[in-house]
Order: C-alpha cells, then structure tokens, then sequence
C-alpha cells in the first residue's frame, strides 16, 4: 500500500500545474524515500525531473516501491475540485488499478474522494550527468515568468547572457527586438526579491521560449528560480518545492545552423 | 538560422 498525506494539498496542485504543460502523462515512482518522476516532452528537448521526499509529507507510508503511469491532465482536473485549504491524501491500494485522491476541508466537515485510473506506460529513467555550471543565476520567479512572457512576444528564441554583474535576456523577431537587463542585487530588505549571480565563465545561451514559459507553469511553488548554464549544455531551471523537494527543467539550448 | 537539439546528443544517451 501507499498512501502520503499532505496538509497543504494545493502544494501538490501547484506541482501538478507545474508539469502538466510539458508533459501530459508520467510515471511517478514510488518509494520508501518519496516521490519522484521523470519525463520528456514529446519533441525530447526539455526534460523535467521532480523530487518530492517523503518527510515533507505530514504522514507517508510505501510498503513496496510503485511505478504509477498517471495522466496529469486528468490529475489536473480533478485537483481543481480541492479547496484552497483542504488536506490532500494519495492513496494506491495493493493490486489496485487506480489512485485515490481523498480531500479533507479544513474544519474537517467536507470530505471528497476520487479514483483516477493508472495508466500501463513505458518509461526509462535516462540519468543526467552531474554539472559544474559555470553560472547560476538566482532571481525572482515572478520576475523570470514576466520576462519570458515578454520576450515570447517578440521572438521565438531568448538569448541569456549572463556576466558577473547581471543577467540579460534579449529576443528578436519579426516586429522587432528588445532585451532587459537584471544587475545583481546590492542591497534587498527580501531575500526573495534578490537577484544573484555566482559565476565561474560569462555564458551566452539561446532558448526556445516556448519550453521557458512552460517551465514558469511551477512558478508559484517557488519565490525564486535558479538558472544553472554552461556553454553548449543544457540550462537547468529550478523551483524549489518547499522543504521537500524540487522540480528541474532542462532544456537543450538552441544552436547555430 | 538556429535550430533545436534534442537532450540526447548533450547527454549522452544516443
């Protein structure tokens, strides 16, 4: 059997509502540690990674490790039905073919409970080399949504250039172009409003906006994002998710033809 | 003229 309780049950709507765009369908795996996942979209240019450790739940429980082919679309839905405050329980029964997602208010006199229908998929965990990114780049994700949204309008791809004293996304298209630059951050009352940047080498990247705007979807489970970039190697995007987890985007950068 | 690589050809997996 398994079952995770978790008394902020719309963390877990916002995890959803964070990958549900990249991917429609995953398979979580399950296990004494927690709760992670790995997928790729279907054109195999992004892929996300989501590690939700069992402490963060208030009660977890995983007799054996399970592999749960999920459609996040139809998780999504459902997860709509949850109250803002409700506590969330997922529960797989031993040879069951569905999960169950239990919602219990908050003043504990409502309780809804449905069945979602696990799905037989294929997966293969595909392993991503450790990194030593010659830059990271830690900044509002409010702030990275708004300039991903922005540059969208302009072009299909975002430059990122990043050097010790800021950060700067440009796009060009059709209608024109534009860039915003972000400095570090000298002084901020907030930690979270914070712009900073670690730096080992000056990086210049090309995205497809597209897969960035994407991966803002799970903005609203983190303050901040990381920007981790080398050259020629993948960005990977950060949220975290709380203290018990997180989840990663990478995306393979553009080239020149 | 930029174009998209897939995660495979970066990370080894081919």
């Amino acid at each position: 059997m398994f079952e995770a309780r978790l008394a902020q049950g719309s963390i877990f709507a916002k995890v959803i509502e964070g990958l549900r765009e990249l991917v429609t369908e995953a398979t979580w795996e399950c296990s004494g540690n927690g709760i992670t996942l790995q997928a790729m979209d279907s054109s195999h240019v992004a892929l996300v990674s989501l590690v939700l450790r069992s402490d963060g739940f208030e009660t977890y429980r995983c007799d054996r490790n399970m592999s749960l082919g999920i459609s996040l679309t139809s998780m999504s839905k459902v997860l709509k039905m949850m109250g803002k405050d409700d506590t969330l329980t997922i529960r797989v029964n031993d040879d069951s073919d569905a999960i169950v997602l239990s919602m219990e208010s908050q003043n504990q006199e409502e309780f809804a409970e449905y069945e979602l229908r696990l799905m037989d998929l294929d997966s293969e965990h595909l392993g991503i080399p450790d990194t030593d990114y010659s830059c990271v780049v830690k900044m509002p994700s409010t702030k990275f949504s708004r300039i991903c949204r922005d540059m969208a309008i302009l072009g299909d791809s975002v430059t990122i250039c990043s050097t010790k004293d800021g950060v700067k996304f440009g796009a060009k298209g059709d209608v024109g172009q534009g860039s915003i630059r972000l400095n570090q951050s000298t002084n901020v009352d907030k930690e979270e409003d914070a712009v900073s940047i670690e730096l080992r080498e000056a990086v210049a990247l090309t995205f497809a906006v597209r897969y960035l705007n994407m991966f803002c979807k799970a903005a609203p489970l983190s303050n901040q994002v990381n920007l981790s970039m080398s050259e020629d190697t993948p960005l990977m995007c950060e949220f975290k998710v709380g203290d018990m987890g997180h989840i990663r985007f990478y995306l393979a950068p553009k080239i020149e033809d | 003229q930029l174009i998209q690589c897939k995660l495979a050809i970066y990370y080894d997996w081919l």
